[in-house]
Parts: structure tokens; C-alpha cells; sequence
């Protein structure tokens, strides 16, 4: 029988010459690997939803991705998670916004859609909800890997010195 | 960001997206991931959809609900849907890339930016991975 998955791993500025070869070994195996998690998945016979579950919960522990652990900062130093998602055969939803604890997003936005009547949750409310319905938890230090905290300090510097010239050079 | 579409054997159709957001956001900003219609949409019968890229022109053009109302109402294939969709992202500032897949399956990428990382298998094909 027919199946079939897709992936992204996020799109943007990313040059052919500032992309070594073997990061590009690194996200290359990343993207199979979630391919195969899903794979195994629907060629058993699972359902679309398990599969797009179980395939973002890999990219979401790989530190290359901006997702989980590997999420960007925001402005303030934390990290903060979004994740949706939906069933194409009951068109049922479910996503939270600016979660800061739970170690897969995705699986919570399944809990708020499966466990809950709402669609959408967000921060403490998202982050408590969570808790309730036993997803696994972490510190919020999980998320953190060094190349984003270093992006965070370049966007500062940037911004920073946009707002206020007089330390513009320093 | 990351994401997912799949087609099980059943024939039904599930998308996902998750993301830490971008750089530097402020104020509680949300972008287009958990904003359903927008960066993740699925109908059986017509498609699935996972976006990413600079979420508020996502939200304003209906980006992943677009692509799926282009299949349905204009009859077009999934590859003219997301190629056409993703262009009226662009056309009102946006960038980014969106992966799209219709009840039969078949695999669109739309993208107007220099790369997106992205892979696909099905029941037929092997595991392909791309970059640019």
C-alpha cells in the first residue's frame, strides 16, 4: 500500500560555500534519520499522525535544528517553543506557543489536541497543561547549545548598537 | 524549524511543525508554526502542509491553508499549489520554504530563499535528503 513523507528542516540563507562538507554530512544524516523513524512507522501501518509525531521528535533532539533542543533565544536569553499539528481525517488541531519545559513540543501540541477541546495553548498555561498530562519534562537549560547563545550575542551587538549609537563602536 | 507531512495507508493525511522561533524575538511574538492554517494544515482529500520561514507573512497570506484551498478549488497539482503560494508569501515581503504533499502522496517543495533542508521516502522510494 502507498505511503509517503515529507520533511523540513528549516529553510534561510544557507551558502553552498560557508557549508562544509561535513556539516553537511551532519544535517544530511539528521534528515534521514527522521526519515527513517517515520518510515518505520507507516510501512508498519501506523497512522499519519504517529508519523509526523515520531519523525519531529528526532529533529527535535538534534541540537542542529531549531527546534527543541538546538531552539534559538529569544531576547531575553530563553528559549521559547512552538509546535503544532493536525490530522488530515478528522480535522482536528492541536499547537501550543512559548513553551519553555517540555522536551518535545510536538507531542504536547498532540496532548492539546487529543486531551483537551482547545487548539491553541500558550506559556504557563501551555508549560502547566503539560505537566498535567504527564509529558516529559526539562530543565529549561536543556534547550541550550552554544552556536545559538552565540547567535543571540550577535543579534544583540547588532540591535544593541542600532538603539544606542553612542556604543556603536564599543 | 522543522516539520513533516505523511500519507498513511489508509490514505489519510496528518502535517506537523515545530520551532524554536528566530533570533532576538521579543514581547511573547509568535510566528506562523503553531497557528494552524498558517505554517501547519492538513485535509484528507487534499493535502498536507508544513512551512517555515519569516512566520508573519505565513500568517498574513494563509500559507499552508492556501496551498490546500489551490488543490481544492483551483485544481491545481500540489507542485503548482506550493510553487504559487510560496510566491505570494514572497510577493508581500516574505521568505522561506514550505513542504507540501496531496492525498495521492506526491511530494512539492516550494521555497524562495537560497535553501531549505529537506528529505522525503515513500512506500516506493528510497530516503532522499536535499540541502539547496
Amino acid at each position: 500500500k502507498r505511503w509517503a513523507l515529507a520533511i523540513h528542516g528549516g529553510a534561510g540563507v544557507i551558502e553552498r560555500e560557508k557549508l562544509s562538507p561535513e556539516k553537511e554530512a551532519q544535517y544530511r544524516a539528521g534528515l534521514s534519520a527522521a526519515l527513517s523513524r517515520g518510515q518505520a512507522v507507516l510501512d508498519k501501518g501506523g497512522t499519519a499522525v504517529d508519523a509526523v509525531e515520531a519523525t519531529l521528535r528526532v529533529l527535535e533532539d538534534n541540537p542542529l535544528f531549531n527546534a527543541g533542543k538546538g531552539a534559538v533565544f529569544t531576547a531575553d536569553g530563553v528559549n521559547e517553543l512552538d509546535a503544532a499539528i493536525m490530522d488530515g481525517a478528522t480535522q482536528k488541531a492541536g499547537a501550543v506557543a512559548g513553551v519553555t519545559r517540555t522536551k518535545n513540543p510536538v507531542s504536547l501540541a498532540r496532548a492539546v489536541m487529543e486531551k483537551s477541546p482547545h487548539v491553541l495553548l500558550a506559556r504557563d498555561g501551555a508549560d502547566r497543561f503539560s505537566v498535567e498530562k504527564g509529558l516529559e519534562q526539562v530543565d529549561p537549560q536543556y534547550f541550550f547549545t552554544q552556536p545559538r547563545w552565540d547567535q543571540l550575542q550577535a543579534w544583540r551587538a547588532k540591535n544593541l548598537a542600532a538603539v544606542d549609537q553612542t556604543h556603536l563602536f564599543g | 524549524t522543522v516539520g513533516a507531512a505523511a500519507l498513511d495507508q489508509d490514505g489519510h493525511l496528518a502535517a506537523a511543525t515545530s520551532t524554536g522561533g528566530t533570533t532576538g524575538k521579543r514581547w511573547g511574538r509568535v510566528g506562523d508554526s503553531p497557528i494552524i492554517g498558517a505554517g501547519t494544515y492538513a485535509k484528507d482529500g487534499a493535502c498536507a502542509v508544513s512551512a517555515t520561514g519569516t512566520g508573519e507573512y505565513f500568517i498574513r497570506e494563509s500559507a499552508a491553508r492556501q496551498v490546500c484551498d489551490r488543490v481544492l478549488w483551483k485544481g491545481q497539482t500540489i507542485a503548482e499549489a506550493a510553487q504559487d503560494t510560496i510566491m505570494a508569501v514572497g510577493a508581500i515581503g516574505g521568505d522561506g520554504g514550505l513542504i507540501a504533499m496531496d492525498a495521492a502522496g506526491e511530494v512539492a517543495f516550494g521555497l524562495n530563499d537560497l535553501g531549505m533542508y529537506r528529505g522525503t521516502v515513500s512506500a516506493e522510494t528510497p530516503i532522499r535528503t536535499a540541502i539547496f
